[in-house]
């Protein structure tokens, strides 16, 4: 995956953190102290459909006929999270209990076309 | 149609910084909120102190540690199933009734967590400050509401005989998992000692011995049917 630097219009990762002091959280979640949420952003011009991301397979050499015979019929390609990772919470539930957990794909660590 | 449109970011580059920032601090709020069970955050009234916060991990780490060496220790159900949210709790007591001869400690659950996973273990701790020399004999009752949440069963009942002052463990898991499939969210343990010499627990307890439940749970998972 790529991360967004500079103008670049083509799909990246950009960087986003949320400082759980910032939006008034801190009194409930006890660890961490925020957030590094992350997004993805920008184009998926055809050239650019399905990498990185889709392993080559029989799905590959569909979307390049497609590409190849008919550039306009083929569908939007997205540019998405293609690796994420668990965020560690430990905070307060509404009994005062403390609970720790994680939770699944919540940190997107790379993006890609689809 | 305009490149992207049917993409999930699709737009979110053209709004004012400002703008996105609002969005995605939404978008985080609700992905968190809806991922622990919660249907808002929770307004903490009565925070646990640090000291029983570190003495209640440090106990829970030694008692791990302990597991690990034993070697007849059966397999560890608390192995992390690749994919399913796990969850490790602590619920401190609060107090409840309490005689010359007996007390009640209450410990709660949410109804998130009770609807949402199962239980895997759980665990009493209890601070034993011995009152005198010698034995001291402590009956251990679990009880629990009966179905017409009326009166409390006892859901099961254990006799310990102290002899020194320091942290002992019960396993609550089979009381916990029977309360949870009752719906009710509320254990209630009772201590009672044989005569009124005082009881060992409440004699010298402090804020860093105070009772808890240590409990591992892990997330229902729904049953998905396989299309084939």
């Amino acid at each position: 995956g790529i991360d967004c630097s500079g103008d670049s219009g083509m799909c990246c990762r950009k960087e986003f953190f949320i400082d759980f002091k910032e939006i008034g959280w801190e009194d409930w979640i006890i660890q961490p102290r925020g957030y590094h949420m992350n997004y993805c952003a920008g184009l998926c011009p055809l050239h650019m459909a399905g990498i990185p991301g889709l392993a080559s397979s029989f799905h590959t050499a569909v979307l390049n006929l497609i590409k190849a015979n008919n550039a306009d019929a083929a569908v939007d390609s997205c540019c998405v999270p293609t690796q994420r990772r668990p965020l560690s919470l430990l905070y307060y539930d509404r009994d005062s209990n403390i609970v720790k957990t994680d939770i699944p794909d919540m940190i997107v660590d790379a993006c890609g076309c689809t | 149609a305009p490149k992207g449109l049917w993409c999930p970011a699709y737009g979110l580059a053209a709004l004012a910084p400002t703008m996105q920032r609002n969005i995605l601090i939404a978008s985080a709020k609700q992905s968190i909120l809806s991922k622990l069970h919660l249907p808002d955050r929770p307004n903490i009234t009565q925070p646990t102190s640090r000291g029983a916060l570190l003495t209640a991990l440090r106990r829970m780490r030694m008692q791990h540690m302990d597991k690990a060496v034993s070697p007849e220790m059966p397999h560890d159900s608390s192995i992390p199933h690749l994919g399913v949210q796990e969850y490790e709790i602590l619920s401190f007591a609060e107090s409840g009734s309490s005689t010359s001869r007996s007390t009640r400690l209450h410990f709660h659950f949410t109804q998130e967590l009770a609807g949402s996973t199962e239980i895997l273990q759980a665990t009493l701790y209890l601070f034993w400050a011995i009152p005198g020399p010698g034995t001291h004999p402590v009956t251990v009752r679990l009880l629990q509401p009966d179905p017409m949440g009326l009166n409390m069963t006892v859901a099961s009942e254990t006799r310990l005989e102290v002899q020194r002052a320091g942290w002992v463990t019960l396993d609550v898991g089979q009381a916990v998992r029977s309360l949870f499939g009752q719906g009710s969210q509320k254990l209630t343990v009772e201590l009672e000692v044989v005569e009124d010499r005082g009881s060992p627990l409440l004699a010298g307890h402090s804020d860093s011995h105070w009772p808890f439940v240590a409990a591992q749970a892990r997330a229902r998972t729904s049953h998905r049917v396989q299309r084939r």
